[in-house]
């Protein structure tokens, strides 16, 4: 694609054209679909990532949810950069695609991420309109149907934390949701990319309570940490949502999870506060390997523990 | 890249301490445009954490005058939000 690069931000439109051409380019690695389309109408394109064959087990991963946060989108590329690069040259994402297919969104948020490229860096929200109100965007990570609006989350639709009018209501979240539902005997695992604040979450953030799996997934979430700490130092902090971040109710993670989806985490990428959402394209790179690590070791758990 | 420039916007981090550090960060954000940034609103703001939020430029003064006359523990963590934009595109990769 013209003037893509991996260590660099790319907009939609790159972005798009970028879809098709590593598709293209990899027929016996990607693919690519349709899963929707988003409330200004652009195309939501999924890459499944991994060699074809029959009942595979998958992993669904996400970037892109809230507009500014433009280091997320640049990681789900260079997951599929690494997954086409390293493929039957290193042992483990080798396996990793001969036994799991990897569903890649690439952006979740589109209209919020182009608008954040034209308009205004600083947008969080989706770009769609509702009726009763003139304010615009509902915040994709409060429209799910997990104790939806309850809490952590704002009804008015100008806040930034707008849950929307309904439960799924944009075209976005309804698309993905649609997604995973229907492919719900071969997902294992849902990942959402996120930034800022370096910290690796799972359910639940709609409550207080924990889920039955909690202590497996702590246990996961430390030893993930730990290995996407082995490249750089980068510390991440990780633990159920509601308590180690706060309360925040309508999130794709909690959502999954409820599906059924055990291997349900959210991660914050870098950094802690120096640059926030305009992390330098000088660091996309080291950010991107430590996630790769980790990516990486969760797949490797989900191979273990079918 | 067009639209809005950010010149001279802050972003402030605040530590928190207790219900009354809440109760002021609530006032200060029900009187000028802030724009959170951790946690993601005024409301998800816990005793004993931090807080980030972005301030547009005519409201600087306005808010480091709250924070100080109040005793709010602050530091200023982008001092020009436009400067760190434009530093963003930072890659000497081709």
């Amino acid at each position: 694609a013209t003037g893509h690069s991996y260590e660099k931000y790319n907009n939609w439109e790159t972005i798009e054209a970028w879809t098709q051409q590593v598709a293209s380019e990899n027929p016996d690695l990607i693919s690519r679909s349709a899963i929707g389309t988003t409330f200004e109408g652009r195309t939501m394109y999924l890459l499944k990532v991994g060699k074809p064959g029959p009942n595979k087990p998958a992993i669904f991963m996400d970037c892109g949810f809230h507009a500014r946060e433009w280091i997320s989108p640049a990681f789900c590329q260079w997951f599929v950069r690494e997954a086409v690069r390293t493929y039957g040259r290193e042992i483990h994402m080798t396996e990793f695609l001969e036994k799991l297919d990897f569903y890649v969104l690439p952006v979740v948020n589109i209209d919020g991420y182009v608008y954040t490229w034209t308009k205004n860096r600083m947008w969080r929200k989706t770009r769609s309109t509702h009726d009763g109100t003139t304010c615009i965007g509902t915040d994709p990570n409060r429209n799910f149907d997990a104790g939806w609006c309850k809490l952590g989350a704002s009804r008015n639709p100008c806040d930034e934390t707008y849950c929307g009018p309904a439960a799924e209501s944009e075209k976005e979240t309804k698309a993905l949701a649609n997604f995973i539902r229907n492919n719900l005997s071969s997902i294992k695992a849902y990942l959402t990319i996120h930034s800022y604040s370096q910290m690796m979450l799972y359910p639940y953030s709609y409550d207080y309570k924990l889920t039955e799996d909690n202590v497996e997934l702590n246990a996961l979430a430390k030893a993930t940490v730990k290995e996407l700490a082995t490249l750089h130092g980068t510390k991440y902090t990780y633990g159920p949502g509601a308590t180690t971040i706060y309360p925040a109710a309508g999130g794709s993670d909690d959502w999954a999870y409820d599906q059924g989806i055990k291997y349900s985490f959210t991660f914050e990428l870098r950094d802690k506060g120096r640059y926030g959402f305009a992390l330098p394209e000088s660091k996309i790179r080291p950010t991107c390997e430590e996630t790769m690590l980790a990516i990486k070791h969760i797949a490797n758990y989900v191979l273990e523990h079918p | 890249h067009s639209g809005e420039h950010f010149e001279g916007e802050k972003v402030f981090r605040v530590f928190v301490e207790d219900e009354n550090h809440i109760n002021l960060l609530h006032a200060l954000a029900s009187t000028n445009q802030i724009d959170f940034w951790k946690p993601d609103s005024v409301t998800q703001i816990k005793p004993h954490s931090t807080v980030d939020f972005r301030v547009e430029a005519e409201d600087i003064s306005t808010v480091e005058d709250f924070l100080e006359q109040n005793e709010l523990q602050y530091e200023v963590l982008i001092s020009n939000l436009r400067s760190i934009l434009e530093a963003q595109f930072d890659s000497q990769v081709r």
